[in-house]
Protein backbone atom coordinates (compact mmCIF):
# COMPACT_ATOMS: atom_id res chain seq x y z
CA UNK A 1 0.00 0.00 0.00
CA UNK A 2 1.00 3.33 -0.74
CA UNK A 3 3.00 4.79 1.87
CA UNK A 4 1.43 7.52 4.03
CA UNK A 5 3.25 10.85 3.79
CA UNK A 6 1.81 11.93 7.76
CA UNK A 7 5.37 12.81 9.01
CA UNK A 8 3.90 11.90 12.81
CA UNK A 9 3.07 8.50 11.76
CA UNK A 10 6.52 6.37 11.56
CA UNK A 11 7.42 5.25 8.21
CA UNK A 12 5.61 1.70 7.91
CA UNK A 13 7.14 -0.92 5.92
CA UNK A 14 4.89 -3.20 4.85
CA UNK A 15 5.03 -6.52 5.35
CA UNK A 16 6.76 -9.46 3.25
CA UNK A 17 5.58 -11.94 0.62
CA UNK A 18 3.35 -14.35 1.99
CA UNK A 19 5.26 -17.59 3.22
CA UNK A 20 3.85 -19.62 0.06
CA UNK A 21 5.01 -16.64 -2.46
CA UNK A 22 8.33 -16.35 -0.66
CA UNK A 23 9.17 -20.34 -0.48
CA UNK A 24 7.94 -19.88 -4.43
CA UNK A 25 10.69 -16.91 -4.78
CA UNK A 26 13.24 -18.90 -3.37
CA UNK A 27 13.44 -22.06 -0.82
CA UNK A 28 16.47 -19.96 1.48
CA UNK A 29 13.73 -17.57 1.97
CA UNK A 30 11.01 -20.08 3.20
CA UNK A 31 10.25 -18.64 6.87
CA UNK A 32 10.65 -20.79 9.84
CA UNK A 33 7.95 -22.99 10.87
CA UNK A 34 5.72 -21.40 13.24
CA UNK A 35 6.37 -17.91 11.91
CA UNK A 36 2.84 -16.06 11.39
CA UNK A 37 2.64 -15.12 7.81
CA UNK A 38 3.83 -11.55 6.82
CA UNK A 39 6.22 -11.37 9.56
CA UNK A 40 9.27 -9.57 8.13
CA UNK A 41 12.51 -12.20 8.73
CA UNK A 42 14.37 -9.95 6.24
CA UNK A 43 16.45 -6.59 6.13
CA UNK A 44 14.87 -3.71 5.22
CA UNK A 45 16.52 -3.95 1.66
CA UNK A 46 15.32 -6.85 0.91
CA UNK A 47 11.81 -6.39 2.79
CA UNK A 48 11.34 -3.56 0.29
CA UNK A 49 11.95 -5.45 -2.30
CA UNK A 50 10.03 -8.14 -1.97
CA UNK A 51 7.32 -5.71 -0.55
CA UNK A 52 7.61 -4.59 -4.03
CA UNK A 53 7.94 -8.03 -5.49
CA UNK A 54 4.76 -8.58 -3.21
CA UNK A 55 3.05 -5.78 -5.23
CA UNK A 56 3.77 -6.83 -8.42
CA UNK A 57 2.81 -10.13 -7.46
CA UNK A 58 -0.63 -9.56 -5.46
CA UNK A 59 -1.96 -6.97 -7.95
CA UNK A 60 -1.23 -8.82 -10.89
CA UNK A 61 -0.26 -5.80 -12.94
CA UNK A 62 2.95 -5.37 -14.53
CA UNK A 63 5.52 -3.44 -13.35
CA UNK A 64 5.79 -0.09 -15.26
CA UNK A 65 9.05 -0.11 -17.39
CA UNK A 66 10.83 3.34 -16.87
CA UNK A 67 11.74 5.57 -19.79
CA UNK A 68 14.84 4.56 -21.46
CA UNK A 69 16.11 7.45 -21.24
CA UNK A 70 15.61 8.16 -17.71
CA UNK A 71 16.96 4.56 -17.00
CA UNK A 72 20.54 5.37 -18.86
CA UNK A 73 20.52 8.67 -16.96
CA UNK A 74 20.55 6.89 -13.90
CA UNK A 75 22.95 4.22 -14.62
CA UNK A 76 25.29 7.12 -15.12
CA UNK A 77 24.44 8.64 -11.55
CA UNK A 78 25.03 4.90 -10.18
CA UNK A 79 28.79 4.65 -11.71
CA UNK A 80 29.17 8.06 -10.22
CA UNK A 81 28.28 7.46 -6.96
CA UNK A 82 28.93 3.50 -6.35
CA UNK A 83 31.95 1.47 -7.23
CA UNK A 84 31.16 -2.03 -9.45
CA UNK A 85 30.25 -4.21 -5.87
CA UNK A 86 27.73 -1.58 -5.26
CA UNK A 87 29.69 -0.07 -2.47
CA UNK A 88 28.97 3.45 -2.10
CA UNK A 89 32.10 6.00 -3.22
CA UNK A 90 33.70 8.60 -0.65
CA UNK A 91 32.12 11.95 -2.11
CA UNK A 92 32.60 14.66 0.45
CA UNK A 93 30.08 16.45 -1.60
CA UNK A 94 26.86 14.91 -1.27
CA UNK A 95 24.68 14.51 1.46
CA UNK A 96 22.02 12.87 0.00
CA UNK A 97 21.65 8.94 0.25
CA UNK A 98 18.71 8.58 -2.05
CA UNK A 99 17.80 10.02 -5.76
CA UNK A 100 14.36 9.74 -7.17
CA UNK A 101 13.58 10.11 -10.34
CA UNK A 102 10.02 10.82 -12.04
CA UNK A 103 9.00 10.98 -15.31
CA UNK A 104 5.53 13.15 -15.99
CA UNK A 105 2.27 11.53 -15.82
CA UNK A 106 1.56 10.65 -19.76
CA UNK A 107 -2.30 12.09 -19.72
CA UNK A 108 -1.10 15.27 -18.73
CA UNK A 109 1.13 16.05 -21.47
CA UNK A 110 -0.09 18.99 -22.98
CA UNK A 111 1.89 20.75 -25.61
CA UNK A 112 0.75 24.51 -27.00
CA UNK A 113 1.42 26.09 -29.38
CA UNK A 114 3.18 29.19 -28.87
CA UNK A 115 0.98 31.90 -30.87
CA UNK A 116 3.90 34.75 -31.56
CA UNK A 117 6.89 31.91 -32.50
CA UNK A 118 4.12 29.16 -33.71
CA UNK A 119 6.76 26.85 -32.00
CA UNK A 120 5.83 24.21 -29.65
CA UNK A 121 7.50 25.49 -26.19
CA UNK A 122 5.13 24.91 -23.22
CA UNK A 123 4.03 21.66 -21.77
CA UNK A 124 1.66 21.22 -19.27
CA UNK A 125 3.46 18.39 -17.24
CA UNK A 126 1.97 16.36 -14.26
CA UNK A 127 4.84 14.44 -11.43
CA UNK A 128 3.41 12.05 -9.00
CA UNK A 129 5.32 11.73 -5.75
CA UNK A 130 3.84 9.00 -3.56
CA UNK A 131 7.02 6.80 -3.54
CA UNK A 132 8.36 9.68 -1.94
CA UNK A 133 8.32 8.39 2.07
CA UNK A 134 7.92 10.16 5.30
CA UNK A 135 11.37 10.13 6.04
CA UNK A 136 13.05 11.13 3.25
CA UNK A 137 13.43 15.22 2.95
CA UNK A 138 14.64 16.89 0.01
CA UNK A 139 17.73 18.17 -0.21
CA UNK A 140 17.37 19.59 -4.06
CA UNK A 141 15.05 18.77 -7.02
CA UNK A 142 16.34 19.38 -11.09
CA UNK A 143 14.68 18.85 -13.85
CA UNK A 144 16.26 17.14 -15.94
CA UNK A 145 16.39 17.60 -20.20
CA UNK A 146 17.89 15.47 -22.40
CA UNK A 147 18.65 16.81 -25.80
CA UNK A 148 19.11 15.14 -29.25
CA UNK A 149 22.56 15.83 -29.72
CA UNK A 150 22.63 14.40 -33.38
CA UNK A 151 21.02 18.49 -33.94
CA UNK A 152 23.82 20.39 -35.73
CA UNK A 153 23.92 23.01 -33.55
CA UNK A 154 27.22 25.39 -32.71
CA UNK A 155 25.39 26.61 -29.40
CA UNK A 156 22.01 27.89 -27.93
CA UNK A 157 20.60 29.51 -25.35
CA UNK A 158 17.09 28.63 -23.62
CA UNK A 159 15.02 30.33 -21.27
CA UNK A 160 12.75 28.47 -19.31
CA UNK A 161 9.66 30.08 -17.53
CA UNK A 162 8.14 27.64 -15.30
CA UNK A 163 4.91 27.83 -13.41
CA UNK A 164 3.01 25.67 -10.84
CA UNK A 165 -0.27 25.47 -10.76
CA UNK A 166 -2.33 24.34 -7.91
CA UNK A 167 -4.02 20.78 -8.12
CA UNK A 168 -7.73 21.47 -7.78
CA UNK A 169 -8.37 18.16 -5.89
CA UNK A 170 -11.98 18.42 -7.15
CA UNK A 171 -11.17 18.65 -10.87
CA UNK A 172 -10.01 16.18 -13.69
CA UNK A 173 -6.97 14.87 -13.69
CA UNK A 174 -5.18 17.27 -15.14
CA UNK A 175 -6.70 20.34 -13.53
CA UNK A 176 -6.71 23.88 -14.91
CA UNK A 177 -4.42 26.52 -13.64
CA UNK A 178 -5.87 28.56 -10.89
CA UNK A 179 -2.80 30.68 -10.04
CA UNK A 180 0.93 30.07 -10.94
CA UNK A 181 4.33 31.76 -10.15
CA UNK A 182 6.45 31.98 -12.98
CA UNK A 183 10.41 32.56 -13.58
CA UNK A 184 13.07 32.40 -16.05
CA UNK A 185 16.18 30.66 -15.77
CA UNK A 186 18.96 30.99 -18.35
CA UNK A 187 21.13 28.25 -19.38
CA UNK A 188 23.24 27.59 -21.96
CA UNK A 189 23.04 24.10 -24.39
CA UNK A 190 25.92 23.03 -26.13
CA UNK A 191 26.79 19.16 -27.10
CA UNK A 192 25.48 17.96 -24.32
CA UNK A 193 23.02 15.12 -24.06
CA UNK A 194 21.71 16.48 -20.38
CA UNK A 195 20.08 19.60 -19.06
CA UNK A 196 19.51 20.00 -15.79
CA UNK A 197 17.65 23.14 -14.24
CA UNK A 198 17.65 23.67 -10.57
CA UNK A 199 13.71 24.05 -8.91
CA UNK A 200 14.40 23.71 -5.20
CA UNK A 201 13.85 26.82 -4.49
CA UNK A 202 10.55 26.66 -6.30
CA UNK A 203 9.05 23.06 -5.45
CA UNK A 204 10.62 22.93 -2.02
CA UNK A 205 7.72 24.59 -0.50
CA UNK A 206 5.51 22.14 -2.32
CA UNK A 207 7.32 18.78 -1.21
CA UNK A 208 7.44 20.52 2.27
CA UNK A 209 3.65 20.43 2.32
CA UNK A 210 3.56 16.82 1.88
CA UNK A 211 2.15 17.71 -1.99
CA UNK A 212 1.82 14.16 -3.75
CA UNK A 213 0.93 15.87 -7.11
CA UNK A 214 3.14 18.50 -8.50
CA UNK A 215 1.60 20.08 -11.89
CA UNK A 216 3.56 22.19 -13.53
CA UNK A 217 3.96 24.06 -17.24
CA UNK A 218 7.27 24.83 -18.53
CA UNK A 219 7.62 27.15 -21.28
CA UNK A 220 11.14 27.47 -23.09
CA UNK A 221 12.17 29.88 -26.04
CA UNK A 222 16.05 29.08 -27.39
CA UNK A 223 17.85 31.41 -28.79
CA UNK A 224 20.55 30.10 -31.70
CA UNK A 225 23.97 31.79 -30.87
CA UNK A 226 25.23 33.58 -28.32
CA UNK A 227 22.87 35.68 -27.27
CA UNK A 228 24.80 38.79 -26.31
CA UNK A 229 25.30 39.29 -29.88
CA UNK A 230 22.12 38.44 -31.28
CA UNK A 231 18.97 39.40 -29.79
CA UNK A 232 16.50 39.01 -33.14
CA UNK A 233 13.74 37.00 -32.91
CA UNK A 234 14.46 35.48 -36.15
CA UNK A 235 17.18 32.66 -34.30
CA UNK A 236 14.66 31.36 -31.90
CA UNK A 237 15.00 27.91 -32.63
CA UNK A 238 12.51 24.97 -32.43
CA UNK A 239 13.90 22.43 -29.97
CA UNK A 240 12.15 19.14 -29.96
CA UNK A 241 12.39 19.21 -26.76
CA UNK A 242 11.45 15.43 -24.68
CA UNK A 243 9.07 16.25 -21.49
CA UNK A 244 11.96 16.47 -18.71
CA UNK A 245 11.89 13.85 -15.75
CA UNK A 246 11.86 15.84 -12.17
CA UNK A 247 14.82 14.50 -9.84
CA UNK A 248 15.04 14.40 -6.25
CA UNK A 249 17.75 14.61 -4.32
CA UNK A 250 16.71 13.16 -0.75
CA UNK A 251 18.38 12.64 2.56
CA UNK A 252 16.28 9.58 4.03
CA UNK A 253 16.60 9.42 8.03
CA UNK A 254 15.07 6.22 8.49
CA UNK A 255 17.49 3.25 10.22
CA UNK A 256 17.94 1.31 7.35
CA UNK A 257 19.93 4.04 5.27
CA UNK A 258 23.43 4.82 5.37
CA UNK A 259 24.53 8.15 6.67
CA UNK A 260 27.84 8.73 5.43
CA UNK A 261 28.56 11.48 7.62
CA UNK A 262 27.17 10.25 10.74
CA UNK A 263 30.59 9.12 11.92
CA UNK A 264 29.32 8.88 15.61
CA UNK A 265 27.31 6.42 14.32
CA UNK A 266 29.96 4.00 13.09
CA UNK A 267 32.04 4.35 15.80
CA UNK A 268 29.55 3.11 18.37
CA UNK A 269 28.01 0.10 16.00
CA UNK A 270 31.97 -1.21 15.62
CA UNK A 271 32.83 -2.57 19.27
CA UNK A 272 35.57 -0.82 21.19
CA UNK A 273 38.91 -1.75 21.26
CA UNK A 274 39.00 -4.48 24.17
CA UNK A 275 41.01 -3.96 27.31
CA UNK A 276 43.38 -6.18 27.85
CA UNK A 277 42.25 -8.96 29.63
CA UNK A 278 42.94 -9.73 33.44
CA UNK A 279 44.23 -13.30 33.92
CA UNK A 280 41.40 -14.15 36.20
CA UNK A 281 39.46 -15.16 33.49
CA UNK A 282 42.26 -17.00 31.55
CA UNK A 283 42.76 -19.25 34.23
CA UNK A 284 39.51 -20.19 34.37
CA UNK A 285 38.79 -21.22 31.14
CA UNK A 286 41.94 -22.92 30.83
CA UNK A 287 42.71 -26.36 31.70
CA UNK A 288 45.02 -26.36 34.27
CA UNK A 289 47.15 -28.94 32.46
CA UNK A 290 47.28 -27.40 28.92
CA UNK A 291 46.54 -23.73 30.37
CA UNK A 292 50.17 -24.06 32.23
CA UNK A 293 51.83 -25.66 29.00
CA UNK A 294 49.98 -22.85 26.46
CA UNK A 295 51.01 -19.64 28.49
CA UNK A 296 54.55 -21.65 28.82
CA UNK A 297 54.49 -21.77 25.06
CA UNK A 298 53.08 -18.23 24.38
CA UNK B 1 58.15 -57.97 22.71
CA UNK B 2 61.00 -56.38 22.05
CA UNK B 3 60.78 -57.71 18.09
CA UNK B 4 57.21 -56.50 18.49
CA UNK B 5 58.25 -52.54 19.39
CA UNK B 6 60.91 -52.72 16.27
CA UNK B 7 58.23 -54.20 13.94
CA UNK B 8 55.80 -50.82 15.07
CA UNK B 9 59.05 -48.39 15.19
CA UNK B 10 59.35 -49.13 11.20
CA UNK B 11 55.47 -49.00 10.62
CA UNK B 12 55.22 -45.62 11.88
CA UNK B 13 58.53 -43.58 11.50
CA UNK B 14 58.19 -40.74 13.98
CA UNK B 15 56.46 -37.66 12.31
CA UNK B 16 58.59 -34.89 13.40
CA UNK B 17 56.62 -31.69 12.63
CA UNK B 18 57.96 -29.95 9.59
CA UNK B 19 56.95 -26.89 10.92
CA UNK B 20 56.40 -26.05 14.16
CA UNK B 21 54.39 -23.03 14.28
CA UNK B 22 51.72 -24.82 12.28
CA UNK B 23 52.27 -28.05 14.76
CA UNK B 24 51.52 -25.62 17.95
CA UNK B 25 48.85 -23.97 15.93
CA UNK B 26 46.46 -26.99 16.86
CA UNK B 27 47.44 -26.14 20.44
CA UNK B 28 46.46 -22.20 20.44
CA UNK B 29 43.44 -22.22 17.78
CA UNK B 30 40.51 -24.37 16.79
CA UNK B 31 40.96 -25.96 13.98
CA UNK B 32 37.79 -24.14 12.11
CA UNK B 33 37.97 -20.48 14.06
CA UNK B 34 35.35 -17.84 13.63
CA UNK B 35 36.01 -15.88 10.82
CA UNK B 36 34.46 -13.82 7.60
CA UNK B 37 33.48 -16.21 5.01
CA UNK B 38 32.48 -14.26 1.07
CA UNK B 39 29.48 -14.97 -0.53
CA UNK B 40 28.58 -13.96 -3.80
CA UNK B 41 24.81 -14.39 -4.87
CA UNK B 42 23.50 -12.09 -7.83
CA UNK B 43 20.22 -10.77 -7.81
CA UNK B 44 19.17 -12.46 -11.01
CA UNK B 45 19.31 -15.85 -8.94
CA UNK B 46 16.67 -14.50 -6.98
CA UNK B 47 14.92 -13.12 -9.74
CA UNK B 48 14.87 -9.76 -8.31
CA UNK B 49 16.86 -8.31 -11.68
CA UNK B 50 13.70 -7.22 -12.77
CA UNK B 51 13.57 -4.00 -10.45
CA UNK B 52 17.02 -4.32 -9.18
CA UNK B 53 19.14 -2.65 -12.19
CA UNK B 54 22.19 -2.41 -9.89
CA UNK B 55 24.32 -3.74 -8.73
CA UNK B 56 24.23 -7.06 -10.34
CA UNK B 57 26.34 -9.11 -7.92
CA UNK B 58 26.21 -8.39 -4.45
CA UNK B 59 28.87 -9.83 -1.59
CA UNK B 60 27.21 -10.25 1.59
CA UNK B 61 29.76 -12.10 3.56
CA UNK B 62 29.13 -14.06 6.87
CA UNK B 63 31.03 -14.84 9.71
CA UNK B 64 31.30 -18.83 10.27
CA UNK B 65 33.39 -20.85 12.74
CA UNK B 66 34.12 -21.89 16.61
CA UNK B 67 34.90 -19.46 19.19
CA UNK B 68 37.96 -20.05 20.63
CA UNK B 69 37.45 -21.13 24.61
CA UNK B 70 40.00 -17.30 25.68
CA UNK B 71 38.98 -15.13 23.54
CA UNK B 72 41.46 -12.82 23.61
CA UNK B 73 41.40 -8.88 22.07
CA UNK B 74 41.62 -10.49 18.53
CA UNK B 75 37.75 -10.61 18.58
CA UNK B 76 37.13 -7.25 19.95
CA UNK B 77 34.86 -9.46 22.40
CA UNK B 78 33.34 -7.44 25.74
CA UNK B 79 34.64 -10.09 28.89
CA UNK B 80 30.85 -11.24 28.75
CA UNK B 81 32.14 -13.59 25.83
CA UNK B 82 34.42 -15.39 28.35
CA UNK B 83 32.02 -15.07 31.16
CA UNK B 84 29.21 -16.99 28.72
CA UNK B 85 31.84 -19.46 28.05
CA UNK B 86 32.03 -20.08 31.88
CA UNK B 87 29.05 -21.24 32.26
CA UNK B 88 28.67 -23.01 29.69
CA UNK B 89 31.83 -25.24 30.48
CA UNK B 90 31.18 -25.10 34.21
CA UNK B 91 27.99 -24.13 35.12
CA UNK B 92 25.03 -24.98 32.77
CA UNK B 93 25.33 -26.40 29.04
CA UNK B 94 22.35 -25.66 28.19
CA UNK B 95 23.48 -21.63 27.86
CA UNK B 96 25.33 -21.48 23.87
CA UNK B 97 28.59 -20.82 23.71
CA UNK B 98 29.41 -17.43 22.24
CA UNK B 99 28.76 -17.76 17.98
CA UNK B 100 30.65 -16.18 16.02
CA UNK B 101 28.39 -13.22 14.27
CA UNK B 102 29.23 -9.69 12.22
CA UNK B 103 30.65 -6.95 14.22
CA UNK B 104 31.16 -4.25 11.28
CA UNK B 105 29.50 -4.19 8.14
CA UNK B 106 29.90 -1.55 5.06
CA UNK B 107 26.80 -0.01 3.12
CA UNK B 108 25.22 -1.13 -0.15
CA UNK B 109 24.30 1.25 -2.85
CA UNK B 110 21.04 -0.18 -5.22
CA UNK B 111 19.00 1.14 -8.15
CA UNK B 112 16.18 0.23 -8.56
CA UNK B 113 12.87 0.44 -10.45
CA UNK B 114 9.77 1.54 -8.20
CA UNK B 115 6.07 0.12 -8.97
CA UNK B 116 5.10 3.14 -10.74
CA UNK B 117 7.89 3.25 -12.96
CA UNK B 118 9.89 5.80 -11.50
CA UNK B 119 13.76 5.00 -10.69
CA UNK B 120 15.43 5.58 -6.82
CA UNK B 121 19.02 5.33 -5.61
CA UNK B 122 19.57 4.25 -2.58
CA UNK B 123 22.42 3.22 -0.06
CA UNK B 124 21.68 1.26 2.42
CA UNK B 125 23.13 0.64 5.88
CA UNK B 126 25.32 -2.32 7.11
CA UNK B 127 24.35 -4.60 4.20
CA UNK B 128 27.75 -6.03 3.67
CA UNK B 129 29.17 -7.47 6.62
CA UNK B 130 33.39 -7.11 6.84
CA UNK B 131 34.71 -8.07 10.49
CA UNK B 132 33.71 -10.76 12.57
CA UNK B 133 33.07 -11.34 16.66
CA UNK B 134 32.53 -13.72 19.10
CA UNK B 135 29.41 -12.46 21.08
Amino acid sequence: SPRSRDRTAPAKVSGLLGAPELSELHPLLRLPKGVSRGYALLPPLLKVLSDQGRQSWESGTPRLQPDSRALRYMKRLYKMYATKEGIPKAHKSHLYNTVRLFTPCSECQHRHRDLITGDFHSVDLLFNLDRVTALEHLLKSVLLYSFDTSVPTSSFTCTCHLSVKEHDFSSQVCPSISHSVAFSLHFEVRKRKWVEIDVTSFLQPLIATNRRNIHMAVNFTCLMGDPHHNTKQDNLINVALVPPSLLLYLNDTSEQAYHRWNSLRHRRKSPGRPKQRSSLFADVTGDEGRQNTQRKRA
Amino acid sequence: SRHRREENLKEAPATAPQNLSEYFKQFLFPQNECELHSFRLSFSQLKWDKWIIAPHRYSPQYCKGDCPRVVGHRYGSPVHTMVQNIIYEKLDSSVPRPSCVPAEYSPLSVLTIEPDGSIVYKEYEDMIATKCTCR
